[in-house]
């Protein structure tokens, strides 16, 4: 639960106006807050939208997190 | 594979992602 209290966290600070999922200018907007180029954040955005619609959904955000984690294959 | 090197690319930069979000939050109180 100290995980997913965490995936909360993060979530939150790519969502910053708390629509409950993030769009890819979300992503862009953390440009300059990481140590990311523009285009890997786009390639993160990309890589965790699994059905690629645009909306990166608190679930989807999870599922890339806890694979970082543990490793893919874990829920 | 070339689509093979590209998932591992991916994961770096995922790993990359991630890593600066877990730095971000060290430290805040």
């Amino acid at each position: 639960s100290a995980v997913l209290e965490k995936t909360q966290d993060f979530f939150q600070i790519c969502d910053v106006e708390g629509k409950g999922f993030i769009t890819r200018r979300d992503m862009q907007r953390l440009h300059g807050e990481f140590p990311l180029s523009a285009d890997e954040l786009e390639n993160v955005f990309d890589t965790l939208d699994m059905d690629h619609n645009g909306y990166l959904t608190f679930e989807e955000f999870s599922s890339g997190f806890s694979e970082f984690m543990f490793g893919p294959g874990v829920p | 594979d070339p689509n093979m090197k590209g998932a591992a690319a991916n994961e770096g930069v995922l790993a990359n992602f991630f890593n600066s979000l877990l730095s971000k939050k060290t430290g805040v109180p």
